[in-house]
Formats: structure tokens, C-alpha cells, sequence
């Protein structure tokens, strides 16, 4: 089971999140009081990078116009601030005594918090991106939601060439959302939807195209014609609320599998 | 342990890096 949802995020997160992890269980095993080194070189590049950081994320924040992201980020900003702070005052004691055993303490606390605050950072900036998807995805189901009054041959065509460039965003940014994910089923969800939509649009246009011949040519049968173009509008609307649905998934569930 | 630290840290550092970078390239 991955533990990051995205490659992205995995990339940049798992090998610091190893490291943590391995030196925590170095520290819990160097009980006996070896000397630490001093720290003083990398802790101030560390703080270098966080205050770069911390500028352009405020940055963004006033000049974003996601109220979410504005909301997210900043807690994470200064989780990261806090770390890099409780990074130095370790480098500080261990140079007075390298066998401080707050300090110790404080450089674990300090490696987690920037951990924590990074993966937090990333993780807004994620659902930020993915809000942007589902945008993209209600401004297709919109289109498809004025399908009923199309009622002529001009109108299909204005319909068609206002449908293809949104549904041709649509599909690039899910298919390239898919290919971003960690998560096997949650991939393979997003994959079958788009290929669903993208061999029922041939079909809602030949379906939109039946029902405004049979209409005028004088009625009979059109209200079979508007079933078969409701029901394709219908099919095609659902995969639509289904990718919606799983783009927002971020967690592996075995049951939603089964 | 120096060396774990030493490495942590830097590494550290440059997921920083990354992350800015991240940030950057969605903010555009």
C-alpha cells in the first residue's frame, strides 16, 4: 500500500521520510552517549531553503485566488518555520555539548516537523490541483446539461464545437491526473471512465443528430429518440461524476475494491 | 550518526528546494 498518492509527492517526500525514520532508530540504539557532530554547516542551508520557502509561499498565498489553498498553507508554513527553528536551536546546544540529549531530541522533532510540514505544503498544493480537474470536469457535465434544447442541425454544430475543446481538456488533465497516481485501482477507475467517455461521445452526437431528424421529419418516433439520447447523456454525465468522485479519493480502501 | 545527520540535512535541504520548485511551477 503506497503511502503517497501521487508520484510527485512520493519523489520528493519518501527518501527524506526514510531517512527520518532510519535515524530515529540510530538515536533510540546510540543510548550510550556518542558525541554528535556538528551540525551548524547543514542546519543553516536547511534554514537558507525553508526561508526561500516561506517567502514564495506567502507569495502565492496573496496572490492565489483558491480560498482552500489560502486557508491550507499557512498552518503548513509555519509547521516548516517551526522545525527549521527547533533545527538550529539543536545545532546551537550540540556545539556547546555534543552529547546534549535535548538537542538530540530537538533535531528528531525538528526532521519531523519539516517532514510534516512539507507533505502538508504538497498535499494543499495537490488539492488545489485536483479542484482545478473537477472544474474542468462540472464545466463538461454543464454542457452536457443544455444537450435537451439542441434542436436543430445548426444547433449540433454549435453544440459540437462549444463540447469537443472542454471534453478534450477534460480527458488530457484526468488522463494526466491517472498517470500521477500511486494508487493501481484508483488508476485503472479513472482509465475505464475515460475510455467510456470517449466511446459514448460519437454516440451522443449520432444520438442528439437521430432526434433532431426524426423531430423534423414530422414526430413519429422522436420520443424513442429522445430516450436513446437521454440515456447516452445519462451514461456519459455518470462516468463524468465518477471521475469526480475518484479524483478526490486519496486513501487506498480495500472494500472499494471488492 | 554524523554522517546520517549530515546527509539527512542536506537532503532535507534540497527537498526544500523541491518543494519551492513545486510550488512555483503550479502557482504559474
Amino acid at each position: 500500500m503506497p503511502v503517497f498518492h501521487t508520484k510527485t509527492i512520493e519523489s520528493i517526500l519518501e527518501p527524506v521520510a526514510q531517512q527520518v525514520s532510519r535515524l530515529v532508530i540510530l538515536h533510540e540504539e546510540a543510548e550510550d552517549g556518542n558525541a554528535m557532530p556538528d551540525l551548524a554547516r547543514p542546519v543553516q542551508a536547511v534554514k537558507l531553503a525553508v526561508d526561500n520557502l516561506v517567502r514564495v509561499g506567502y507569495e502565492t498565498i496573496n496572490s492565489s485566488e483558491d480560498a482552500i489553498l489560502k486557508q491550507d498553507m499557512p498552518p503548513a508554513l509555519n509547521r516548516v518555520e517551526e522545525a527549521s527553528i527547533l533545527l538550529i536551536q539543536a545545532s546551537d546546544m550540540l556545539r556547546s555539548d555534543p552529547f546534549s540529549a535535548p538537542a538530540r531530541k530537538k533535531l528528531i522533532e525538528g526532521s519531523r516537523g519539516i517532514l510534516q510540514g512539507t507533505s502538508a505544503l504538497l498535499l494543499a498544493f495537490d488539492e488545489s490541483e485536483v479542484r482545478k480537474i473537477i472544474r474542468i470536469c462540472k464545466n463538461v457535465l454543464e454542457y452536457l446539461a443544455i444537450t435537451e434544447v439542441v434542436e436543430t442541425m445548426e444547433d449540433l454544430v454549435t453544440f459540437v464545437k462549444n463540447l469537443s475543446p472542454v471534453l478534450t481538456k477534460m480527458t488530457k488533465e484526468v488522463d494526466g491526473r491517472q498517470k500521477e497516481l500511486t494508487h493501481q485501482v484508483h488508476r485503472e477507475w479513472l482509465e475505464r471512465s475515460l475510455e467510456q467517455v470517449k466511446q459514448l461521445t460519437p454516440i451522443l452526437i449520432s444520438g442528439i443528430k437521430i432526434y433532431i431528424t426524426t423531430k423534423s421529419q414530422g414526430g413519429q418516433g422522436v420520443a424513442e429518440a429522445q430516450t436513446n439520447r437521454d440515456y447516452v447523456i445519462g451514461k456519459v454525465c455518470n462516468e463524468i461524476h465518477e471521475m469526480i468522485r475518484v479524483l478526490q479519493l486519496t486513501t487506498y480502501d480495500e472494500e472499494e475494491w471488492d | 550518526l554524523r554522517v546520517g545527520w549530515e546527509q539527512l540535512l542536506t537532503s532535507v535541504a534540497r527537498n526544500i528546494n523541491e518543494v519551492e520548485n513545486q510550488i512555483l511551477t503550479r502557482d504559474s
